[in-house]
């Protein structure tokens, strides 16, 4: 059976798209089978970066390589519960259905709360969380005393995985596991930076995290959005020639994160 | 009657929060009376943020300025229409409101389509839209042909202002500011800044909005989060002498950002 692993934070912009999109393109790369869905019905970034990846390589001539990208459609219940339940129920399937034939599952989520991310939340078997190396993210997770620094309880994000833990560890005896990615990161900023990576190593330890290799601020990152292509493409679209030593850096970011992941 | 300028984009992570609680602050700094709202009930930056600032304030005995903070109590209506026509309402009555007493009305809005955060959009006097430097976040205001390089047609963020100019125009006939910020810009990134500058100028002349100054990429719009504090506070604090340049620079922008909106 494949692994479903979701890109989720409801913290809007953490980078949650980009870093799917990087996974996915680089395990394909490695050879595996890969599903993405994408289930940020509003804004569709992952859904919009496959498109322009398909003119892209039409326009082209190319031959780049592609997940089976799949969406799960809305309910269009009017009322509310019945709603979310057929939400939850299409994803559910969906998720189920894609890890019968494929390796690996990835999953985009969006940066609020709906019956579709829910649901996801309690399909994974994995769920990689970004964090911008920032105290309004990582507010989401824990809350931090003014006066002592210290971390004073787990906030709502925290507890909503912790909620999807409890529930696999119970209904299938199983471990979902939760891995937190710094993303973002300056190569400037030394007190802030230091600030919040101890935060989160001892939030690590607290509410059962592993920390991954974490992703720099970096143009190469988003710059090819428009293409649908990433730093992993770059090579067989002719470009990785004279690659500047901050792409270098960037793809070996990517191929550290996938390393560590062990996929 | 006050001005009620709301801080939006369906956008996660584009700087919302990060920009109202600068705004508030440098416009209390100028004198100005001021009411904040923050109607993100969900992740509550902003309220978080006045939160560290009180504790802050107490703990070390000073006398920092605070804005009339104010929040709106979310509909406990169990049918869903019920539901968003209350919360449209009371969002309706609490900026009006707000209006009649204070000069200016901020209004941080979530990362999400919620009724209240319509309903901002329908009783703004202005709309500031901050925007990361990212062809991810321009595709919410408008899709770009992946072979042409040109704007194909706006996308649903500016639908959704374009809807509430119109509504203000015909109802009140007033007229809905809308200006567009960019973000986050980094120092060193020339070609893709260059083409998503182009890329703004181009939508501006097309769609309708003023393009204020940026703020770059400055740790300390995020560092002094969980004190509470802005840049425009370290004076106070005893911290504005031996600012660092990037410091000197960060209040200069805050300030011509406050300049050009000529509140
Ligand atoms: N490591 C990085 N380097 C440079 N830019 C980045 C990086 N990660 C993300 N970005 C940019 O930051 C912004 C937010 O990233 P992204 O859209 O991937 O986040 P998200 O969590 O999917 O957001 P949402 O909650 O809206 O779905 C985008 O403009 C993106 O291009
Ligand atoms: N100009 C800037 N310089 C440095 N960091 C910034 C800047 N603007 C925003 N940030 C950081 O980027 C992240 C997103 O900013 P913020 O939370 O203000 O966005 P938002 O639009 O309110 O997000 P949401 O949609 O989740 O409400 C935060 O970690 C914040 O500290
Ligand atoms: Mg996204
Ligand atoms: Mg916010």
């Amino acid at each position: 059976l494949g692994k479903i692993i979701i890109i989720a934070n409801e913290k809007g912009g953490a980078g949650k798209s980009t870093i799917a999109t990087h996974l996915i393109i680089a395990c394909l790369k490695a050879g595996k089978k890969v599903c993405a869905f994408d289930i940020d019905n509003r804004q569709q970034t992952t859904t919009r970066f496959m498109e322009n990846r398909r003119v892209f390589n039409d326009t082209h001539g190319l031959s780049l390589i592609f997940p089976e990208f799949r969406s799960i459609e809305l309910s269009k219940e009017e009322e509310i519960k019945a709603r979310q339940e057929e939400d939850r129920e299409r994803t559910n399937s969906a998720l189920k259905a894609a890890a019968q034939d494929y390796e690996l599952v990835f999953v985009d989520c969006p940066g609020a709360d709906t019956a579709q991310a829910r649901a996801a939340h309690g399909s994974a078997d994995a769920i990689i969380t970004p964090v911008n190396d920032s105290f309004i993210d990582f507010d989401l997770l824990a809350k931090i005393d003014p006066v002592t620094d210290e971390i004073s309880a787990p906030n709502f994000y925290s507890q909503m995985v912790w909620e999807a833990k409890k529930n696999k560890a119970m209904k299938e005896r199983a471990h979902l596991e939760w891995f937190v990615i710094r993303n973002r990161l300056s190569q400037i900023d030394a007190r802030n930076k230091r600030r919040v990576g101890e935060a989160i190593e001892k939030l690590s330890k607290r509410i059962g995290f592993t920390i991954l290799p974490g992703l720099s601020e970096r143009v190469i990152f988003r710059e090819l959005f428009p293409k649908g292509l990433t730093i992993m493409d770059l090579e067989d679209v002719g470009e990785a020639n004279g690659m500047s030593l901050s792409n270098v850096a960037a793809r070996q970011e990517i191929r550290n994160l996938v390393q560590f992941l062990n996929l």
